[in-house]
């Protein structure tokens, strides 16, 4: 069984903390912040109020023995940087660290931090294009030429079997997934890859692949 | 042509300003910071020094034409409803925000915004996710019920194709695309929705939509 270390509890730190409990997983959580431990104490394995520049503390609470430690120390970049080098001096295999400048992340990458996350930029890229297309709820990306959009259906779409609307090869675009509520206010129900047969109504979210052009284009037919 | 306005220039409000300015939108950007502003001045429109709770101020800069304004005003919640009242009396047709707790994201829909974020939150969850699936390279949630997850492609998978696989059947997934290098530190190529006559390459990385089960089951699979 797999143990997690959390250190910064902070905005970021403390959701990472809470959603790995909810995921079921072994969670130690630490921060020198007391309020920010206590917060925390029912929802993990462990919460610890400790100083995580200090070596001797962050043994006494067993995190040489995590398999993953997560860094989220945003404002003051040294002591993040301090804190991942005591973790590889305890051998923690694997670091996931948050990063607040283009710099940063770059020096916690040399220091051996095998994943580096910009929450705040990564999350303000994909609302910056779901908001430059007007007509999307969302949009996601998957790689920097590929996304997910999603959209309202179409006027033009509704009543038409997917077979009938050949997506692929006159808009370039694959349907991954209808999104329809049964009726007002009921539960929205998703429907993956759903088969050639299925038919688009009135109110249904299209969940859209394809290339970042193609979906622009759709976008600007939905006007 | 669209106009964006983005009050608030930190960590998340300049990514967002940029990367909408990158889309090429019109972006006016406001901070109280003079420094924010500055950093800003080449990237966007306008960049302009105000204290945004002061109407007078939206207004001379311009904010009662904006089609969408971002409030992103994080440690100060109560700056943050102001500046979200002030717009609506400026007129302003639809109002983002981001939020910090989940009683700050309620108060907000409250006063009409239209979409609350989470930055932090919801990328830890998304972090979260794919840390607890160690196998995984990344995970998308696209819906509660389910996400895309991309994986190396497994041992047992190499030198089969898409049809010889039979993904949907026999383990209820869908795979959304592969990528692959053509050659080691070769750029990678996303081939979306291959065809079944794809064949799986050692070194691919696979794409895979499905339920949350499924997924897991998968990288269950993949130890
Ligand atoms: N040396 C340290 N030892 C333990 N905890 C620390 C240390 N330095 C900072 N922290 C804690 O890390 C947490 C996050 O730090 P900080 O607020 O600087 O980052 P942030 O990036 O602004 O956070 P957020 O995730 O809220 O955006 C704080 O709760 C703080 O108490
Ligand atoms: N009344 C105001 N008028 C103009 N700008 C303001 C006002 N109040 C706060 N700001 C600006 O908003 C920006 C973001 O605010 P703050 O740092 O409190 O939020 P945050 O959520 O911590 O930001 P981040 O996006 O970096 O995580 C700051 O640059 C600050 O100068």
């Amino acid at each position: 069984r797999r143990q997690f270390g959390v250190i910064g509890l902070g905005r970021f730190g403390a959701a990472m903390a809470t959603a790995l409990g909810e995921l079921g997983q072994d969670v130690i959580g630490v921060d020198g912040d007391e309020d920010k431990v206590r917060e925390l104490a029912d929802a993990i394995s462990q919460a610890i109020q400790l100083d995580a520049t200090d070596e001797r503390a962050l043994r006494a609470a067993g995190l040489q023995d995590v398999d993953v430690a997560v860094v989220s120390i945003g404002e003051n970049i040294e002591s993040s940087l301090l804190v991942v080098m005591q973790l590889r001096e305890l051998g923690v295999k694997t670091i996931v660290a948050k990063a607040v400048t283009p710099l940063h992340g770059k020096i916690l990458e040399k220091l051996g931090v095998s994943r580096v996350i910009f929450p705040e930029r990564e999350m303000a890229v994909r609302v910056a294009h779901s908001l430059a297309l007007p007509n999307a709820i969302d949009y996601i990306e998957l790689s920097k030429d590929f996304s997910i959009v999603e959209v309202p259906a179409p006027e033009a779409f509704v009543g038409k079997t997917l077979k009938q609307l050949e997506l692929r090869p006159r808009y370039g675009l694959t349907l991954v997934a209808i999104k329809r509520q049964s009726h007002p206010g009921g539960p929205v129900v998703t429907n993956i890859t759903p088969s050639a047969e299925e038919m688009i109504k009135e109110g249904d979210v299209l969940a859209l692949l394809g290339s970042t052009e193609r979906l622009t284009e759709l976008d600007a037919l939905l006007k």
